[in-house]
């Protein structure tokens, strides 16, 4: 027998239950099981040249594994949770995370019922799309920073877009560079002489036709990325607008608008009503965190009983390393993190919940509380999960440096995370701020 | 934390701070032979952080001549406030998924070890926090070591299967190190074989470059 099976004959608990416990039901586990089944016994799918594949060529195979994924899901006519699922198992970076992910829930969350009604169908048969191009060359966190113009131009009833400085670039947004036809851009309002400040826009970039960058759009990929594979399927793009022009009814206006005459209008619809996306989105940053942690802790444990140093005496073999203290006292509180993360994970979904049923009640009471502690969450799970990849690699000795550990990769995979969404020491002051108006 | 004198209540994750003048003179109970793994002591232990770290912080800016001027000049010490906060909430999340039904033989007592190691490694962890705002003693924090050690070996018999738990197959983790099968050397020695660099006894490039080194 041999030393994973011996191990496996000493569980003191039921395993099988165990994991309907982390997959949250036994529904949930059966879908589970069946996603990752399809996607494993797919050759499209294939991932394990990954590392050893150029940039280009490893981006053009996302491309071909995200076309053959949307076949997929219509001719096996899966439903969202079930598509969702297997995006998750294809385990690669792709422009649908941001199209499904960021450009969607954005219109979903921002635009008015026509403006839903009119780009919604487009981008949910991907006819269009899209990226969600928040964060420029000078700006990240601070959105109140962004430089990125629309100005109103009443004459012709449009908005004209402008990159001012070098700064106002947008630089960062995933399937911005090679993939995307539209964009939702953020950018200062001006309008009646006046600054009305950052507001979200619709803005075609690329012809549906040819794919050309349209007139006045200068658009590409920001270049290569952190570790081999990682984010280096994603095309993080940049954009700059030279006049470009574009109808009013693409400012996204469920929150404020703008006339014809250039009026600027706030909505009747509270503001606080944004902040749902942005509580939805780290709820899922929390449950990629345990994610990710529980397949680094997979390979540092399952190697760690199978790897054996010193301590040989007589005929026994060498001792496991699993059961030096050392190993134990690094791995195990590893253990236990992800399956806290995992029980975190669960509890925002119900906050996410909760917070959304008040909103629409106009209830607001909550929100400066669960804005600032999903912050601060964000940035603790995932500074703690990008360290403990690192921790697991070293729990692995020097073979954990090989790409075959599969660590290297999932390192570079994650670590983005600790400066997405926020930078996760600006993110802890935030949580801190709350905690002194407390 | 400056209201709260004006009697008002937080709410939520916070409301923990309601009761901040306990929190703030009540230190840790724990004594040799006493219990560190109980909820209310491990939760009392990340209030008290908690709360401690947040009013040493609020005390100072409330003495700055200029509030944001003191948040700034504070901002390292408000991280540490902030963190401690957010692992509390993961600690208590930690233990209020455990007071509910968990079907399936000792999958409860399982988790509740993994939970106390959880919280105990935090501690131990970030003995700093505790041992600067006067919570924990220097043998409070070896009591907590101690009891860390006994879950260790707990969860050891159990560790191949707790991560089996988690269901991931071998296609997903994409690691020969931590195939299910465990047969690592084998495989890693097959695949070196494959790897391109293989592809060809003598390298590209020996002619060119090592060659001409070698005859010089």
């Amino acid at each position: 027998m041999n030393t994973l099976a011996q191990e496996r004959r000493k569980a003191e608990f039921d395993v099988e239950s165990m994991k309907v416990v982390w997959a949250g039901s036994m529904e949930q586990l059966h879908l589970s099981q069946r996603m990752a089944h399809l996607v494993a016994n797919d050759p499209v799918f294939r991932k394990d040249f990954r590392v050893t594949q150029s940039r280009p060529d490893l981006f053009k195979n996302t491309l071909r594994k995200a076309a053959h994924a949307w076949k997929l899901v219509q001719t096996l006519r899966l439903t969202e949770e079930e598509a969702t699922k297997m995006r998750n198992y294809i385990d690669e970076p792709a422009y649908t995370d941001l199209h499904w992910g960021m450009f969607i829930p954005s219109i979903k969350g921002q635009g008015t019922e026509v403006q839903q009604q009119k780009w919604l169908p487009l981008a949910y048969k991907q006819a269009i799309l899209g990226c969600y191009a928040q964060t420029e060359l000078g700006h990240g966190s601070n959105v109140q920073g962004l430089e990125t113009t629309a100005t109103f131009d009443p004459s012709t009833d449009e908005f004209i877009m402008n990159t001012p400085v070098l700064t106002a670039t947008k630089w960062w947004p995933g399937a911005l560079g090679k993939v995307a036809t539209h964009a939702v851009v953020y950018a200062r309002l001006l309008t009646d002489g006046k600054d009305y400040g950052v507001h979200a826009f619709i803005v075609q970039i690329r012809s549906l036709e040819d794919h050309q960058p349209l007139p006045g759009v200068i658009v590409g990929d920001i270049g290569v990325k952190f570790g081999n594979g990682g984010y280096n399927t994603m095309d993080n793009g940049f954009l700059r607008f030279n006049n470009v022009r574009f109808p009013r009814d693409q400012m996204l206006m469920r929150l404020a608008s703008v006339t014809k005459e250039g009026k600027y209008v706030q909505s009747d619809v509270p503001r606080q009503l944004g902040y749902g996306a942005m509580v939805y989105v780290r709820k899922s940053i929390v449950m990629d965190a345990s994610n990710y942690l529980s397949r680094a802790v997979t390979i540092a444990t399952r190697y760690s009983a199978v790897r054996r140093q010193f301590g040989a005496q007589g005929d026994k073999p060498e001792i496991q390393v699993i059961d030096y203290m050392t190993q134990q006292s690094r791995l195990f509180p590893l253990l236990a993190t992800a399956y806290a993360y995992r029980f975190l994970g669960v509890w925002m979904a119900w906050l996410y919940s909760d917070v959304m049923a008040r909103l629409e009640k106009n209830d607001f009471s909550t929100l400066p509380e669960v804005h600032a502690c999903t912050a601060g969450l964000k940035s603790i799970t995932t500074s703690t999960t990008s360290d403990a990849i690192e921790e697991c690699r070293k729990l692995c000795g020097g073979h954990g440096y090989l790409c075959a550990s599969g660590l290297p990769e999932l390192y570079a995979g994650y670590v983005p995370a600790c400066t997405y969404e926020g930078d996760n020491v600006v993110l802890l002051l935030q949580v801190a701020r709350f905690l002194m108006k407390t | 934390l400056s209201l709260l004198g004006a009697g008002k209540k937080p709410a939520g994750t916070a409301a923990y701070l309601g009761n901040v003048r306990q929190l703030a003179t009540q230190n840790c109970q724990v004594i040799k032979g006493a219990d560190w793994l109980n909820p209310t002591t491990l939760q009392h232990a990340f209030e008290a952080r908690s709360a401690r770290l947040a009013v040493n912080c609020a005390t100072q800016i409330a003495e700055a001549s200029n509030q944001e001027a003191g948040f700034t000049e504070l901002s390292m010490e408000l991280v540490d406030a902030a963190r401690a906060h957010c692992e509390l909430i993961v600690v208590t999340r930690f233990m209020e998924a455990l007071k509910r039904e968990l079907p399936g033989r000792e999958v409860k007592s399982q988790l509740q070890v993994l939970c106390n190691i959880y919280a105990l490694s935090l501690i131990t962890a970030r003995t700093g926090d505790f041992l600067v705002t006067g919570y924990l003693s220097h043998e409070q924090i070896d009591l907590a070591k101690a009891k860390l050690r006994d879950l260790f070996r707990q969860v050891r018999p159990n560790a191949v299967a707790l991560v089996d738990a988690f269901d991931h197959s071998d296609y997903y983790l994409g690691s020969t190190l931590g195939r299910y099968d465990g047969n690592v050397y084998t495989n890693l020695y097959n695949d070196a074989l494959k790897d391109p660099m293989n592809q060809s006894p003598v390298t590209e490039g020996y002619e060119e470059f090592i060659r001409p080194v070698i005859k010089q």
